[in-house]
């Protein structure tokens, strides 16, 4: 697994934006990110997993800080859309672990949480693609966090 | 951003676990992936977004069917995690959208969730990278769905 990871990525200007309290129903997605589109806003992440009450689901995305509150104005302006609270958190960083060939997340996933815990570096999302695990975390730990993670998968040496 | 997308894939063999009220401290995400890891479990995705309620967070991740049960239990057995509850739904399959170069998701998404909509498809989870969204929905509604998404991205014609 160590040799499975080739790289640690990092972007630090990201601000996360939630939307809580959002109607579980067909449709709802598409108007949140066509407001955004129609607004130019450049959206990175997109996270949605499961609220625990029926009927409503939580969804963060992630912006550039310089437009987070751009992002705001766009998805509460005009009909509402229904979505019971919003919230803007600035000062976040994304930090992915990359490995082609990651044949289960679990053992990588394990790896890299436990580095950043053994740092004290909170998780507040997590999302993952078939060669990646990313992470929002607080900005200040972004440098932190990198060396650890290098360290966790053996990447020094190759430095 | 038709021409943005080159693809749409699919996996339907797929059951979601989504473990709510998750303690929201260092180290947490780490026991759940090392236990799952311990066990050999073959994890896909992993999606934690933001829960309302503070010091507490939702963590969802994909197994395959068959070792659902297995996952289930592995985070369940010893020394609590500390969840208040653990949920798991059978039937769910993966949809994703490729496209890469894809500089905003916001565009691409607000598509793929509209054409989704338009069907009555309803999204459960969302999940992104730099070249790719991901969805889950109803298993039932996969081919449905992807029939829809090769239209809206315009893909048919190349067939
Ligand atoms: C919450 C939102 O994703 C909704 N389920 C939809 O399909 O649009
Ligand atoms: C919820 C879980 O991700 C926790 N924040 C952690 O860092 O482990």
């Amino acid at each position: 697994e160590q040799r499975i990871v080739s790289g640690v990525a990092y972007s630090r200007d990201e601000a996360r934006v939630a939307l809580f309290g959002v109607p579980d129903s067909p449709g709802v997605a598409a108007e949140i990110f066509g407001r955004l589109a129609q607004a130019g806003v450049n959206v990175d992440m997109i996270v949605q997993s499961q609220a625990r009450r029926e009927g409503a689901q939580n969804i963060v995305f992630t912006v550039t800080e310089r437009e987070a509150q751009r992002a705001l104005d766009a998805v509460r302006a005009g009909a509402s859309i229904g979505f019971e609270e919003a919230q803007v958190r600035r000062d976040v960083a994304k930090v992915s672990v990359i490995g082609i060939g990651m044949r289960s997340h679990a053992g990588v996933a394990h790896t890299m949480f436990a580095a950043l815990a053994a740092k004290g570096i909170n998780i507040e999302a997590i999302s993952t693609s078939e060669i990646k695990i990313s992470v929002l975390i607080d900005a200040q730990y972004v440098e932190l966090a990198v060396r650890a993670l290098h360290t966790a998968y053996g990447l020094d040496a190759a430095a």
